[in-house]
């Protein structure tokens, strides 16, 4: 899975993910990826978020409208949204996420052994891992 | 004002391949997000950048999406996408998709150009003729690597049938 999120000089935040599925999965299975609110979501007013894992557990737990939502309704940052979000999933598995509010602010939060990731924050200043 | 930028390639349990690879990945990571970060400073807007960058992403075959994406249990590839403009909420998603080089941008026509949110299978296949999305063989999408990881996981569920399917 890839995805992206970004902050552009207007202010509007936008988010895409793309995937070719979990390896070996049934014929016919959809993930997160192309759900919006689970795996891809983006509003102004909250945040742009882009998703990736166990895809199963990102559509039952609508992942990316519920940092969306304890960004708007609890006035939380969103890295601690995003921490809260995947840390509280009622379910074992693995999740990732990337995502971005309008102040620019960053979120980066994964519970797998490893998350392909890179970002410009809005200083300038890049940054690349996998693990 | 401000412009930032982030993306990913996924997440999950590591492997050998991931261990091999990892300046290649690194590399074409940092080549793809600092690209992006061009695009906001010439004031491009963020739903044309992410665009873009994810299907730089689904181009690069270390990456399962777009050309390297896994094989389904019978060894086929159904890619899906989703894009959201945070500006007017507008959003599409396609699912099950064969055809198109890059599922991301056919998403896009659905945000832009169709009725519904998501379409799926041999419709969304369609919609990528109509739409004049570039489309391929679906040969195009299957790399030597997505091939080794079907056939070990192929072997592991024959000897397990109750083998976790992989992911």
């Amino acid at each position: 899975t890839v995805g992206a999120v970004a902050l552009d000089q207007d202010g509007n935040l936008a988010s895409t993910t793309s995937t070719g599925g979990t390896p070996g999965k049934a014929a016919g299975r959809i993930g997160d990826s192309c759900l919006i609110g689970a795996g891809c979501y983006a509003d102004n007013a909250t945040c742009a978020i882009s998703g990736t894992g166990d895809g199963e557990l990102l559509m039952k737990g609508l992942t990316g409208y519920s940092i969306a939502m304890m960004i708007d309704i609890r006035n939380m940052p969103i890295q601690e949204a995003a921490e809260q979000v995947i840390k509280n999933n009622k379910w074992e598995g693995d999740i990732g996420i990337i995502g971005i509010d309008g102040d620019g602010e960053l979120a980066i939060y994964f519970n797998s052994q490893r998350m392909h990731r890179a970002w410009v924050d809005k200083y300038g200043k890049s940054e690349v891992h996998i693990y | 004002s401000k412009i930032a930028l982030a993306i990913h390639g996924g997440a999950g349990p590591d492997n050998e391949f991931i261990r091999a690879n990892k300046k290649q990945y690194k590399d074409s990571l940092q080549r793809i997000a600092n690209t992006g970060y061009r695009m906001l400073k010439k004031g491009e807007p963020a739903i044309s950048v992410v665009r873009s960058v994810v299907s730089m992403l689904e181009d690069d075959p270390l990456f399962n999406a777009g050309r390297g994406s896994a094989l389904n249990k019978d060894g086929d590839i159904e890619m899906d996408a989703a894009i959201m403009n945070g500006a007017d909420l507008s959003a599409g998603g396609v699912a099950l998709v064969t055809r198109a080089r890059n599922p991301i941008l056919l998403a896009d026509q659905v945000r832009r150009h169709s009725s519904h949110l998501l379409l799926a299978g041999v419709g969304a296949d369609n919609f990528a003729v109509q739409q004049h999305i570039p489309t391929v063989d679906c040969g195009y999408f299957v790399t030597e690597e997505q091939r080794r990881a079907w056939v070990e996981n192929a072997i592991k569920q024959d000897h397990d049938p109750y083998a976790k399917s992989g992911g």
